[in-house]
């Protein structure tokens, strides 16, 4: 369903130049569910952002259900975003003027979906995130970190995309809050959902069919899950 | 060196009210070295802050060196904050329109040192969060996750403050990079430093000398870490 074909990403700021993706060869099969592992600073981020159509490649291909988004124009890009994929940023990115229950509808605004059938969506998406319905009504700031973890996950998920792409969705959570959030995806697989996490957590990958290593800008192996 | 007694926190958002700590006695002796666990929502942050002197209890009495802070103003308090301790945030906090070098110095520029004793003091601070001097003339929305975690561990520690707490430090960190920042935690204290540090993480918990198990805002007990 998304193909990146020798992706390249440079940044530069000033006079410095960081190749974060240096030739990466990725392809994700539709009703997948794989993990993304490497150091911090590999290019797991980047990659993801790829993936997400968020961010343009240097050089290389990204495919979308075979079309290439290069060829794409911005709207258009960002209309296929918001229609088929979910995404978990690392750092949240939650919107805090608005309300968390604001936050969670947000995807489903544009999608024409009367306000009472929005209303139980972002409910059941934020239990289904293991979240509760007393912070409906508070700003992103008003929760813990690990609280509004959950808030940007259950903002992923209730319009229900294809793909899903989630950063780090466990990082500021304990165990037990982990295990729910990743049972969470297991089910929107069963359904059918494509699921692509980063994580440093070798609980949450072992979770998935597959984990793909990153390293330096470069995937450098595919591994089953260790189900020991 | 900090003492709660009988601490409760009280957050008012509209009608609802959520009693964050009820009724914590915790005494933390300098050279210590413990780390505070608990459930996504259960207090850590909330405890983090009224130990860091970033907040006043609801009710009950903190007190630093025997000094009950409570009859401190906000002027006295914010000044021997700055000046006795270092603080990792748990979303960083670090200043985007700063760069990465200036970000880290900042403790140091109130303190009257000269200009080149403090570039010094950036970058071993740095070097021991495990960062790269490649890093310092970035802005930190330019770096990774995870280098900007090391970089608010590095402005927590430039100042070499006499007691250092962190929130959730290795969150965004693979695990070789968080084995690097425990080690600087303790290689710290091994000089004196107390450091107190809240995590979901049983290798980094693992590694200090007593935990503590908060749950629903309250302590629930005092473990010795296992080392097995
Ligand atoms: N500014 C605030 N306003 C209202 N409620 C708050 C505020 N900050 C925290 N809370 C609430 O207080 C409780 C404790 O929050 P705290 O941030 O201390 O938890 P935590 O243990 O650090 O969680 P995490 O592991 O998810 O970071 C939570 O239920 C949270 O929703
Ligand atoms: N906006 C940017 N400008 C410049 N360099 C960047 C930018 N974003 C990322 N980088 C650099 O690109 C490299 C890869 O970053 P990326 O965020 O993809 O890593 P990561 O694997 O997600 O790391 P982490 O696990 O710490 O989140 C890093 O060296 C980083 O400093
Ligand atoms: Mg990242
Ligand atoms: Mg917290």
């Amino acid at each position: 369903i998304i193909e990146l074909a020798d992706v390249y990403k440079e940044y530069i700021v000033g006079t410095v130049s960081t190749m974060a993706l240096k030739g990466v060869n990725f392809k994700v099969y539709e009703g997948e569910v794989v993990a993304i592992m490497g150091p911090s600073g590999s290019g797991k981020t980047t990659l993801l952002n790829m993936i997400g159509l968020l961010d343009r490649p240097t050089k290389g291909n990204v495919f979308f259900d075979g079309i290439d988004v290069s060829k794409l124009n911005d709207n258009i890009l960002a209309n296929l975003r918001n229609t088929k994929l979910g995404f978990v940023f690392q750092t949240f990115n939650l919107v805090n003027r608005l309300s968390v229950f604001e936050n969670i509808e947000l995807p489903l605004i544009p999608k024409g979906i009367p306000r009472r059938v929005r209303a139980e969506m972002v409910k059941e998406a934020l239990a289904r995130a293991g979240g509760e319905e007393s912070w409906l009504r508070k700003k992103p700031n008003q929760l813990s970190g690990g609280q509004q973890q959950r808030v940007a996950i259950a903002r992923a998920i209730v319009g229900k995309p294809i793909v899903v792409l989630a950063d780090e969705p466990t990082g500021n959570l304990d165990r037990g809050s982990a295990k729910m959030v990743v049972e969470t995806f297991l089910n929107l697989n069963k359904s059918g959902h494509t699921i692509i996490v980063v994580t440093h957590d070798p609980e949450v990958a072992n979770c998935t069919e597959k984990i793909y290593v990153i390293r330096d800008g470069e995937i450098t192996g595919e591994f089953a899950p260790n189900k020991a």
